[in-house]
């Protein structure tokens, strides 16, 4: 609790300082859960099973800044400045947003502070709207082939409806204009009623 | 071409062929994965029925012969590095699973590590022509990520220097295994070992479950197939009961450990050994995690550049679905993971080549490291991209429910990753475990190495301040 409010949230090397103590916190926790636990007189495996929940979020924590870092360590290899930058916008997105969704670890923890919670909310929107212009580049980048995708809204060409009505046609259902239920089951329901 | 859509490609900022010879890892890479894809892609020997409209046996024969001339074509062009065959497969597969995945993935690398030369001599060359079609038989109805509480046995017999395996209990049936039900003759069983009254826990024994000639299954086997489930409509994930099956003693891998003919047990050199082809796979899977995700954003993304909806400002037209910012905060920050999983896949089956590396000059210092990583993060990208697909398939409004959106197929086919290869919950409590042992470590002044040297400096360092 003693930490101190975030240095700079526009910096992804200080993001990756915070993801990291956040993980180092969440540890800590558990470890002390264990510990407390096994003040209480308990056996090793049920202070263990008592804290198993503190036990699954320091793993996720510490995954996830794992994450986070590579993809700092990544970019300082990106050499094109049209790709760095891109590739910095979305490492940063990556990790605010992270810090948004997870802020009550990251409050709890005293490494940022609420006004900076808000200030980093304020940023994630600049951020999407900075992304907006590249948002089909970014995943044609991915380079999947329409054969390999196999997805009508998802085609390179984009002509999704024709393509999709074209889809829908060669349905099993639509081999016969009249399907054998109608003689079986309908035409006689109708005759009954 | 539709006109959005072109509209959007002439806006970009970057080169995308650049950006993308950094995801493959280079620009030959690029141009390598587009030959093999293309030799897939121009072979009409791999034209095919929409699966979609295929019963479960179509689907299931369809897969078979897909995966056959697979096999023919890849060696028949010579493809052998690891991942140029991994690119020709999913080129073949699309978004559906195959019938022969653990023969490749499991069978043939476990007898690769846990066969000595001599059952490697015998048994690799059946393999690799597949006169032997094997799986890999752990999980059992009542028991999965807790190898110790396997029930299935084999109990060694001096007299006829054999193994007798059985399935004492219901819940001790082999249950799941891929390509278990109907298209593999052999398995490789994980069962408690028993010999000379001691029990020595897990090991692997390999089993005839067919006949070679007939595919008939053998005395003492009952095996089949356990039936449609969420999706996975290609493979035939099978049931493996064993009612007092004997095979010869140089059917139990001996690599590590083995059993004299006077049935005496020599222990192996490290128990984790028998775990190693898992962390090999759970690292692949931070690398499916990428590539799921990846095509998922390009469904989403594309769709929402051509999709126009609603208004913004009354009496204008009806804008693109990617001009609303509820659409951007659903979709930029699943694309943004999305390259960080692509990142951190390539980071993780670095690190498994080079541990794996030490390990084989029997350096396993850094074998705890490796399994806490490769179960964390095969916990947490699975976990995250399960939940993401959903996101990218809802943000397609009633189209991503359409079989044609391919999002229900990517989902149903992806799902299974946060559960098989150690289920999610327990990966994460494996990790946890090495974490508070570094910890504790650390607490007592010892440096730490790897990953986990966070731990160390966090004990007293602090962050400078600055004002909001």
């Amino acid at each position: 609790a003693s930490r101190r409010p975030l240095v700079d949230i526009n910096d992804l090397s200080s993001l990756v300082e915070v993801y990291q103590q956040r993980a180092a916190t969440l540890v800590e926790m558990a470890a002390k859960s264990i510990q407390q636990e096994l003040q209480r007189r308990k056996s090793q495996e049920d202070a263990w099973n008592n804290s198993a929940i503190d036990l699954v979020r320091a793993s996720d924590a510490h995954c996830h800044y794992v994450v986070v870092k590579v993809f700092n360590d990544k970019l300082k290899g990106v050499g094109d400045t049209a790709i760095h930058s891109v590739l910095s916008t979305l490492a940063l997105l990556y990790a605010m947003h992270g810090i948004t969704k997870n802020s009550g670890d990251f409050l709890q923890a005293g490494l940022v502070s609420v006004p900076q919670v808000l200030q980093i909310s304020v940023r994630i929107k600049e951020l999407l709207s900075q992304l907006r212009p590249n948002a089909v580049a970014l995943v044609d980048a991915f380079d999947i082939h329409d054969k390999k995708l196999n997805s009508v809204l998802g085609r390179y060409d984009g002509n999704v409806y024709e393509n999709m009505f074209e889809w829908a046609r060669r349905s099993p259902l639509n081999a016969a204009e009249v399907h054998e239920s109608f003689q079986k089951y309908l035409k006689p329901l109708r005759s009954k009623l | 071409m539709n006109p959005d859509i072109t509209r959007e490609r002439q806006n970009a900022s970057f080169d995308v062929e650049k950006l993308t010879y950094i995801l493959d890892g280079g620009p030959e890479k690029t141009k390598r994965r587009r030959q093999i894809e293309a030799l897939v892609f121009s072979d009409p020997d791999f034209n095919e029925d929409d699966p979609n409209f295929l019963s479960r046996s179509e689907r299931y024969d369809q897969a078979v012969r897909k995966s056959a001339q697979m096999i023919l074509k890849l060696r028949e062009y010579g493809i052998a590095d690891p991942e140029e065959i991994y690119h020709y497969k999913s080129m073949v597969k699309g978004n559906q699973q195959e019938p022969f995945g653990l023969h490749v993935v499991m069978f043939i690398p476990s007898l690769r590590r846990l066969c000595d030369p001599q059952q490697a001599k015998k048994w690799l060359p059946l393999a690799d022509s597949f006169q032997v079609l094997g799986t890999y038989a752990q999980t059992e109805m009542g028991h999965g990520t807790h190898l110790r509480g396997l029930e299935t046995t084999a109990t060694y017999d001096p007299a006829t220097q054999e193994f007798v395996l059985n399935s004492p209990t219901v819940s001790s049936i082999k249950w799941w295994p891929g390509g278990l039900g109907k298209t593999s003759n052999h398995a490789i069983v994980l069962a408690q070992l028993y010999s000379l009254g001691n029990c020595h826990g897990l090991h692997a024994f390999i089993v005839p479950i067919r006949d070679m000639t007939t595919h008939q299954p053998l005395p003492g086997i009952v095996v089949g197939d356990i039936g449609p489930k969420f999706g996975f409509n290609e493979v035939d994930n099978g049931f493996l009961k064993l009612e007092n099956v004997r095979i010869p003693r140089e059917n139990m891998m001996m690599k590590y450990s083995k059993v004299e003919p006077d049935g005496t047990y020599v222990k192996p050199p490290s128990s984790k050994l028998t775990y190693g082809t898992m962390v090999f796979v759970r690292s692949m899977i931070v690398g499916e995690s990428a590539r799921a995700l990846s095509k998922s954003c390009t469904i989403a993304i594309r769709y929402s550049a051509v999709r126009h909806q609603s208004e913004i400002r009354p009496g204008e037209p009806e804008p693109q679905i990617l001009d609303y910012q509820t659409q951007q905060y659903k979709l930029f920050p699943l694309l943004s993971m999305a390259y960080a999983f692509t990142f951190v896949g390539q980071y993780m089956t670095e690190i498994y080549h080079r541990i794996s590396e030490d390990i084989n000059q029997g350096d396993f210092s850094q074998l705890p490291e490796l399994h806490a990583l490769s179960a964390g993060l095969k916990a947490f990208t699975t976990w995250e991209t399960n939940s993401a697909i959903e996101v990218c398939r809802m943000s397609c409004g009633g189209h991503g429910y359409s079989r044609s959106s391919a999002l229900p197929d990517i989902y149903v086919e992806f799902t299974p990753t946060c559960t098989y290869e150690g289920e999610n919950t327990v990966m994460m409590l494996q990790t946890a475990r090495y974490l508070v042992k570094s910890y504790r470590q650390a607490e007592k002044g010892q440096q730490l190495s790897g990953i986990v040297s966070y731990l160390n400096e966090s004990q007293n360092r602090r962050v400078q301040p600055q004002a909001v």
